[in-house]
């Protein structure tokens, strides 16, 4: 196996996203590209990254593989890489380690590392192809902000979806607090657009502890999608083009 | 109240 991207940054990002939520996880390679799924401690919330062939310099998988890696030792690796610096990953078959090879453009430094693979038993899970009652499509530092607003107000957030506007509302001990975003159109700035496509209404409930941790991935990507159905996990979709993505699932609140 | 429901009761083991 074989893989390099032209810019450390991406790979970096990615990683930033999504360590804090889940520790120790397996890369799946093949060769249409890389991915991983992995549950947080808790089995609250599902994350999926897939890092598609086409979107690196370079790629090659001879076998299919599983890496277990402890992200947070792979984020220690690749604070050693520059932004701009070309990154190599590199396992042999039957190898217990993965070597990152960190390359300027100017070629005067190249730095490798060896990084020891884990056993980690995965539990995968089926996610089944849903038709989604709502979907809303945002700019990520729109839902980053809500988010971290209505931290300050309460655990839980209820976003519900109507035709023409999407409500986040949240109480805790010292008051309440919601923010209201309405759909907008922009043609020269798509990337600003907040888009509402809704079939049926919907109304939810999340762990906001939850979505702070997704908006992690707001760096990767400039807009995200929200698809919602009534009693089903919320999918919080971060796309990166010709590159891949970044999903979270995470499991409603329901009403006792 | 609100109870917080776990994803495995949503998707199920491959």
């Amino acid at each position: 196996f074989e893989a390099k991207w032209d810019h450390a940054s991406t790979l970096k990002k990615v990683i930033d996203a999504v360590k804090d939520l889940i520790g120790d996880t397996s890369w799946d390679c093949t060769n249409t590209g890389m991915s991983l799924q992995s549950m947080d401690s808790s089995h609250v919330a599902l994350v999926h990254v897939l890092l598609k062939s086409e979107g690196f310099e370079s790629y090659r998988c001879d076998r299919n593989v599983s890496m277990g890696i402890s992200l947070n030792s792979m984020a220690k690796v690749l604070k050693c890489a520059g932004n701009d610096d070309s990154v190599t990953l590199r396992h042999e078959s039957e190898s217990s380690v993965v070597n990152f090879a960190f390359e300027s453009h100017k070629e005067e430094r190249v730095s490798e590392f060896e990084l020891k693979l884990m056993n980690i038993d995965t539990e995968h899970l089926g996610i089944p192809e849903t038709e989604y009652d709502s979907i809303i499509k945002m700019p990520s530092a729109d839902l980053r902000r809500t988010c971290a607003d209505l931290s300050q107000f309460g655990d839980s957030v209820t976003i519900s979806c109507a035709k023409s506007d999407v409500r986040f509302e949240t109480s805790g001990d010292i008051g309440t607090g919601n923010v209201r975003l309405s759909a907008r159109g922009s043609s020269d700035k798509p990337e600003t657009e907040i888009a509402i496509e809704m079939i049926n209404p919907v109304s939810l409930t999340f762990a906001l502890k939850y979505l702070n941790f997704f908006t992690k991935a707001a760096p990767l990507s400039d807009t995200v999608k929200l698809c919602m159905s009534n009693n089903h996990p919320l999918c919080v979709e971060f796309p990166m083009p010709e590159v891949g993505y970044i999903r979270y699932y995470l499991a409603p609140k329901i009403d006792e | 109240d609100s109870k917080q429901s776990k994803i495995t009761a949503f998707f199920v083991k491959t």
